[in-house]
């Protein structure tokens, strides 16, 4: 489902999504891939995986209670995929 | 999920830098620790090296350190993060020089972070079990307790096996408190409903008196969001609990954190200068609930959601008998128990006299 700008309260947290979601639910290359990639995971496929992770209403959007849990310190390796 | 692990069991470690933030000896200590609760439950064995190429290579940076492929973030947000086993930056744990690292509750404990660290060192991804220590989010644990999760314990030994000499063979399980244990104290004691639940650390017994059942369970079983080794928690008039912890506190109703909570405990009237509260016990028969700090009480109207005024009180004028500092009180069929250290007084809070002195965990069926 896209993500629609109107969900994000400001610019801000716009940034902090999409950082998050490229530092730690990434699905890192296939070090077998001939060619390129053509269905990326999109930003809200992104956001129900670390949902579904941290136990959150998987709901594909940024609301209040997901951008709460990304605001959390934490540990910097990937939540998915081969963390190596 | 578990990677492939380290071939094998000797390992080395090396510290090579330091973080201002605390004592070398400190820091030492700490990595040696968090190293220890991985050998508790493997057959692995960490040794220091203090020269060369080891293993696990320890470092504090911040922002782009090194040539290592990840980047910090300054305060907060990233605190470390470590590569799964192999060579070159395989086992290596770093740790954001931007996060105030100490022993204890303030800052970031380096022990719980390090261990956390460790296991992706030895090659655990993150678990999203809230009580793992692999979970990826930190969560402060008092350093006294053995941090690992059944959960964690499964994932390390999957790759590396059961620690030879361990006992009973049987996986090492957190130790949890003995409900007998003639040493045991509780942190904190509330009425629910009919039950009665006597917390410590990070475990709550759920105790039926009327059918003498007792039930162990984690605190975060019910109640993910609240920490560990509460300092009081009562039962309100409204079928709420309020757990206090520092200066801080929570509403629970049913398994819910209220929106809005933690709040500080200054919002409930208390001054200032009240870091923390010791116990507390809502009388069921005046709506009153009174809140132990020291040798002092104060009394809250639940009905009209005041302090009351002429408090503090010197906890003795008005609970005769009572004169330490109370650890842990709570209502039963109209008498409070009092709790400080192995002791346990019945009071009648009608005479405002001390009934019986009783043996600590009579309400175990020991």
């Amino acid at each position: 489902l896209p993500v629609h700008p109107e969900n994000y309260n400001n610019e801000e947290d716009e940034k902090l999504v999409e950082d998050y979601l490229n530092k730690f639910y990434a699905v890192e290359p296939d070090p077998n891939q001939l060619g390129w990639k053509i269905n990326a995971e999109s930003t809200a496929e992104k956001l129900q995986k670390m949902q579904k992770f941290f136990g959150l209403k998987v709901t594909g959007k940024p609301d209040s209670e997901t951008l709460e849990m990304m605001k959390k310190p934490r540990c910097g390796v990937p939540d998915v995929g081969l963390y190596g | 999920v578990t990677l492939p692990g380290w071939k094998k069991t000797k390992l080395t470690y090396r510290i090579v830098n330091y973080t201002p933030d605390m004592s070398k000896e400190d820091v030492d200590n700490a990595i040696q620790k968090a190293l220890k609760v991985w050998s508790t439950v493997t057959p692995l064995i960490f040794t220091r090296i203090h020269e060369g190429i080891a293993d696990i290579m320890i470092a504090f940076g911040t922002k782009a350190h090194g040539h290592c492929p990840r980047y910090f973030d300054g305060p907060l947000g990233v605190l470390a993060h470590a590569f799964p086993p192999g060579n070159g930056f395989g086992g290596d744990a770093h740790f954001d020089e931007d996060e105030d690292w100490t022993t204890g509750s303030a800052g970031f404990n380096l022990f719980l972070v390090a261990a956390h660290e460790f296991g992706h060192a030895l090659g655990l991804s993150h678990s999203n079990d809230q009580r793992a220590l692999m979970f990826p989010n930190y969560a402060y644990v008092s350093p006294s307790e053995f941090p690992l999760s059944p959960d964690d314990i499964s994932g390390v030994q999957s790759i590396y096996g059961s620690q030879p000499n361990a006992p009973d063979k049987r996986p090492a399980t957190p130790t949890s408190p003995k409900t007998c244990d003639s040493q045991m104290s509780f942190d904190a004691i509330t009425t629910l409903r009919r039950e009665v639940i006597f917390l410590k650390g990070r475990h709550l017994w759920r105790v039926y008196p009327d059918n003498s059942q007792v039930e162990l369970e984690l605190i975060s079983t019910f109640w993910p969001n609240l920490p560990s080794s509460i300092q009081a928690a009562y039962e309100n008039t409204k079928d709420q609990i309020l757990f206090f912890k520092g200066n801080k506190f929570w509403v629970i109703s049913g398994y819910q954190v209220l929106p809005g909570y933690p709040k500080n405990i200054s919002t409930l009237g208390f001054p200032k200068g009240v870091k923390k509260i010791d116990a507390a016990v809502c009388n069921k028969n005046t709506g009153k609930t009174d809140f132990f700090v020291g040798d002092k009480y104060w009394r809250y109207d639940e009905n009209s959601q005041s302090m009351e005024t002429g408090y503090p009180r010197r906890t003795v004028d008005d609970f005769p008998g009572i004169r330490q500092k109370v650890d842990a009180v709570f209502q039963q069929k109209g008498f409070f128990y009092f709790f400080h250290g192995s002791k346990q007084w019945e009071f009648d809070p009608t005479t405002k006299k001390v009934i019986r002195e009783i043996k600590r965990n009579s309400w175990f069926n020991c």
